[in-house]
């Protein structure tokens, strides 16, 4: 991983993060690919980087279960790197979502039926529905490793590449995939509930609408509002009850209301216009309260300008700037006497909340010392970026 | 080019635009 620091014409630096431990001497699927892990891939020998003459049923295949994240996901290259002739079978056979998905990626049109077909038998008969809540702290260790390719997510992510690269389902097909996937609609994780939102609309299910407006009537979580009230705008006209609408049009406000930055008011904008558009003229008579976009509150009001000039300072009046110390509560007054606030967000600045107009300034202090923020505010146009 | 007034500063006293400074870079 590469990263910098700084810029602005302040100090920069160029960081490079690596792994210096020794590679797993247990790890003899890469021995028997012919190459060692620790060159940066099993894929690459010599002079040929793919034609190695490697059976991918018995190398690619098994490994598929490797416990570690990054070598399954070198095993579903490589069986994607296969003749698909090689190992169909073998991947259908093993009913190995990630082989799945590597069929899906690679295959014909001819694999999608029996893709769908295994991904919602094994949905249907696995017990999804019955995971308990896991506790935020512990997720990422509970999902990650061998258990993570195996979980719900990568069968349904194989289920919306079947129909991405294989062609639209037919319409046995969509109404099989329903029946296995509307059962488990709405689920316990977050990440589960938007996966299934999209393909549940994607499948054109009648019960995809009201429960994702339950979902939302529960939620106070940014990522649910901006994920559903997107995927809910696909579905046709005659799925929508007035009722439907009129929540819909509540989300909007609730929408509006979440501080974000300006593509999120951009998105609230869009979403209501193009709704609105859809709405019959006598709903958008009833409707009438809920169509205007709600004007933006901050917590607290902006206060006044300063009228009175008390000095044009200049960087000589601050030489050998020192802010140790300095009082923390009259600064974030300053801040909004100065009006910074009304166009820069800093996050716990509730002036500031709806501020989107210049950069965001939460973590100015970790790419700027006091100098050079002073003369960012005395001279702004010094430094163009 | 910036757009941001640098006049508005010049409205502060010199204590707040140290509390300022210091806000911002803590």
């Amino acid at each position: 991983m590469w990263f910098t620091t700084g810029g602005r014409r302040t100090q920069s630096a160029l960081y490079r993060v690596r792994w210096a431990g020794k590679p797993d001497e247990n790890a003899d699927f890469a021995e028997k690919a012919g190459a060692s892990v620790a060159d940066g891939g099993f894929v690459r020998k010599s002079d040929s980087k793919w034609e190695i003459k490697i059976d991918p049923v018995e190398v690619y295949l098994p490994n598929l279960e490797n416990e570690d994240r990054d070598v399954r996901f070198r095993m579903r290259l490589g069986l994607e790197n296969s003749p698909p002739d090689q190992w169909r079978d073998a991947a259908l056979k093993s009913q190995n979502p990630w082989a799945l998905m590597a069929l899906a990626r690679v295959g014909e049109e001819s694999d999608r039926g029996p893709i769908l077909k295994i991904l919602a038998e094994t949905i249907e008969q696995g017990s999804f529905a019955e995971q308990p809540k896991p506790n935020r702290q512990s997720r990422l260790d509970e999902l990650d490793g061998a258990q993570r390719s195996q979980t719900l997510l990568t069968r349904l992510r194989a289920i919306q590449l079947a129909c991405i690269r294989l062609g639209e389902p037919t319409d046995a097909e969509k109404k099989m995939l329903r029946e296995a996937l509307e059962p488990l609609f709405p689920h316990d994780l977050q990440d589960v509930n938007h996966e299934l939102c999209e393909i549940l609309v994607y499948l054109r299910s009648d019960k995809v609408l009201g429960t994702t407006l339950d979902l939302l009537d529960a939620s106070d979580d940014s990522r649910d509002w901006s994920h559903y009230l997107m995927f809910l705008r696909y579905l046709e006209d005659d799925f929508w009850t007035t009722d439907d609408r009129h929540r819909y049009l509540e989300g909007l406000k609730k929408f509006d209301s979440f501080a974000g930055g300006r593509w999120w008011i951009r998105a609230g904008e869009s979403l209501r216009k193009e709704f609105v558009a859809r709405l019959s003229e006598e709903e958008k008579s009833k409707f009438a309260e809920l169509i205007p976009p709600q004007q933006p509150k901050p917590d607290t009001p902006p206060a006044a300008p300063p009228t009175e000039i008390v000095k044009a300072w200049t960087m000589e009046d601050f030489a050998n700037l020192d802010v140790s110390g300095r009082d923390l509560k009259r600064g974030e007054a300053a801040y909004v006497k100065g009006q910074c606030a009304v166009c820069h967000k800093k996050a716990g600045n509730g002036a500031s909340a709806r501020a989107f107009l210049g950069p965001d300034l939460t973590s100015i202090a970790n790419r700027f010392g006091p100098s050079d923020i002073l003369e960012s505010i005395l001279h702004p146009s010094r430094v163009i970026a | 080019i910036s757009t941001m007034p640098p006049g508005l500063i010049y409205g502060l006293e010199r204590d707040e635009v140290l509390d300022l400074i210091g806000y911002l870079a803590a």
